[in-house]
């Protein structure tokens, strides 16, 4: 219970949106309460689930302290899946925070009361490094890392490895858990096929089994304010999240 | 002579980097001097050009004022073609520059002297709309904006058209002259067809002709420390980015 799954890689446009958004929907229709947590002030994983809406209250004025958590938390349309939004606002934090002791743990407070209401929190962070990622990372019991199966994908990941160590370090633990979910995969292309491979050599049991496929269909559905789920229930990422998310519940990574 | 265009999306992965190499390599191929700015923390637009080697003299040194632009300019393998890099100690400055006031025009004085030396500056900028990107748009005598061919590729401009009206306001003209690129545009996917038209609509005249393909060859070419144009000469893409430099130097555009 209240288990905090922090989506990152500050590379962009890797799939962290679409696997923090599609992984929890498919969590939520196994019947698992799941809270999303967004702290990108691009907003991306808010607007795929009240597009259209204005955001009265946001993750920023939690982050500052202005309100508690659970004050900004709202149902969405779909079933079991809570969200806590951001918008713009939220980039100030970098400055609003500059100089404030214990400024990296803000998050993990935050969440503290709140998670036990749920079975899983799913944290999706903006591609950067900045202090917003690193409380999200410092927040986390588990680190999901989407790797684009493009033949930049490892390049980034030595320094998002070195700040996983070092936020291993501010916790006082040896290491943080992670998992990396390979995605975007297209067979049409060798290069996929490298990237998979690659990454499976470095990390082994850290990998997912699943993978994610390059469909239309991801890339349509926030268009359409739906998650993959809902858009093509039946087409093959959605199958792919609805797997991973058993994947992720059944206990060899439990 | 002097020109500075800026890449610039604060969406991630849209191919802002893919563009600044790629087409720079093709202004340069084409007779042209070009400067290529990195003033991405991640620089990606600086492991390409100078891959494996370390960057002693980077651009941070510079938007601190510890270094002149010019002592951090070096030539790449690419001729015609030169670098100023980045690397992560340019996350810094968001915190650093942080209440100094004029921050925004920083970058912009630093070349004042530099880019006459130069016929066109290509400023590379990251996944963000803070600091760095805001002195990489005050600086710029035109935007450029890649606009990957996918559905969400409409609502992160809206936010970023609304910073191009402060950065006018805080230059004192009427407005930035801008240019949208399509890229990665997958001709086996409808959706890229209807964004393609979608930002015709809208943007008209700010739309350059040329159409980037996606290819895997793009995508690879890093991984090998090359430019598109070096890896893969006569290929669609290749092709793409020298007929987008003859469009945007030919003058209906100039
Ligand atoms: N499996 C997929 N198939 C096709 N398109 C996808 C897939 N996953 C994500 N996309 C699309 O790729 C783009 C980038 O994905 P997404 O926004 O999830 O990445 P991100 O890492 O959150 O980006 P950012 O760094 O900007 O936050 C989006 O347009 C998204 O819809
Ligand atoms: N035309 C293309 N065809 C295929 N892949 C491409 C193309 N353009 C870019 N890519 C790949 O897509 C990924 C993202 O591109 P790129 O790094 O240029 O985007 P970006 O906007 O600079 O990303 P960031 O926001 O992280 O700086 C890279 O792996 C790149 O190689
Ligand atoms: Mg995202
Ligand atoms: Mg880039």
């Amino acid at each position: 219970r209240g288990v905090v799954w922090t989506v990152a890689n500050q590379k962009g446009g890797v799939g962290k949106t679409a696997t923090a958004v599609n992984l929890g929907a498919a969590l939520a229709s196994q019947g698992h309460r799941v809270l999303l947590l967004d702290v990108d002030p691009q907003g991306s994983a808010t607007s795929n689930l009240i597009s259209g809406e204005p955001l009265t209250a946001d993750v920023y004025r939690v982050m500052t302290g202005t309100v508690r958590l659970e004050s900004v938390i709202r149902a969405t349309r779909v079933a079991n899946l809570a969200l806590a939004g951001a918008n713009e606002d939220l980039a100030a934090v970098e400055v609003d925070l500059a100089n404030v002791p214990g400024r990296e743990g803000i998050l993990r407070e935050r969440l503290a009361a709140v998670r036990a209401e749920y079975d899983y929190v799913l944290v999706d962070s903006p591609p950067t490094l900045g202090i917003l990622t690193i409380n999200s990372l410092v927040a986390a019991d588990r680190v999901v890392v989407p790797v684009q199966c493009e033949y930049l994908a490892l390049e980034g990941l030595t320094r998002l490895l070195g700040t996983l160590e070092k936020v291993a370090a501010l916790r006082g633990v040896a290491t943080i858990d992670r998992l990396y979910v390979l995605t975007m995969y297209d067979q049409r292309n060798n290069l996929a096929r490298d990237v998979v491979r690659e990454v499976r050599e470095h990390f082994g049991e850290d990998v997912a089994r699943t993978v994610i496929p390059r469909t239309v269909k991801v890339a349509e559905a926030p268009g359409f304010g739906r998650t993959v789920l809902e858009h093509d229930p039946g087409g093959p990422a959605s199958l792919a999240y609805r797997v991973l998310a058993e994947e992720v519940t059944n206990g060899a990574r439990a």
